[in-house]
């Protein structure tokens, strides 16, 4: 553990803890992509298989408890409590189109050819794409609420902080893992475009609007 | 392989 992934950890942490926060003070999941939400879901049950049989160490067992415990209730939010806020009309990114590739990438890149390997890679690459159909939804209404821009500079925050991780990690440790810094380069250019409106726009009180 | 350094991170 080192500085870099614990602060990313924790950005991680606070971004899902805000976009509860955010469902329950406006009682409306608007503007969140129910796709992109699933998809979390779908990563984090494949990535933490390991819960079954490998122990790292509890902050490693609870967090990853969090992350597949809170991906969950934001669905069960969403499709319950807050149905009637959500609009699939404007959440029509076809996620087949990215669950097709990362199946396909996933059993050619991987550090061995088992099951739980291969569903691994899998949840590293599909983490990389999940925050597509939220970004298509972000580009077709072209604002969002100030806290859901919050939520998604979180986001992005965390997978940045894993960078200088891995980085850290090469210098110390002497470890690379390709498959983890391939993906994780991927997901991280996807965050560039949006923060350059968070930091330009949002961070200096305005409301989150893209150019028409 | 080795035994995969990455299965301690999230």
């Amino acid at each position: 553990m080192n500085l870099f992934r614990f602060l990313g950890d924790t950005a991680h942490l606070a971004s899902i803890l805000v976009l509860i926060h955010k469902m329950h003070t406006t009682k409306s999941c608007r503007g969140i992509s129910f796709k992109t939400q699933a998809l979390y879901v779908a990563v984090f049950v494949t990535r933490y298989l390991d819960l079954f049989y490998r122990w790292v160490s509890l902050y490693n067992f609870f967090m990853k408890l969090f992350f597949i415990g809170s991906s969950c209730y934001i669905l069960f939010l969403m499709k319950t409590k807050f149905r009637p806020t959500q609009d699939p009309a404007i959440d029509t990114f076809r996620i087949e189109y990215l669950l097709g590739p990362c199946t396909v990438i996933a059993l050619i890149f991987n550090y061995k050819f088992s099951p739980t390997e291969i569903l691994w890679s899998f949840s590293i690459f599909l983490e990389s794409v999940a925050i597509l159909p939220q970004l298509f939804l972000l580009q077709r209404t072209g604002e969002a609420e100030t806290i859901t821009t919050h939520y998604l500079a979180a986001l992005g925050i965390y997978r940045a902080l894993y960078i200088p991780n891995w980085i850290y990690r090469y210098f110390t440790e002497g470890v690379v893992d390709p498959i983890a810094i391939t993906a994780g380069l991927v997901q991280t250019g996807l965050y560039i475009d949006f923060f350059y409106v968070y930091v330009t726009k949002v961070l200096q009180g305005q409301k989150f609007e893209l150019p028409a | 392989g080795k035994e995969c350094s990455h299965h301690d991170e999230l």
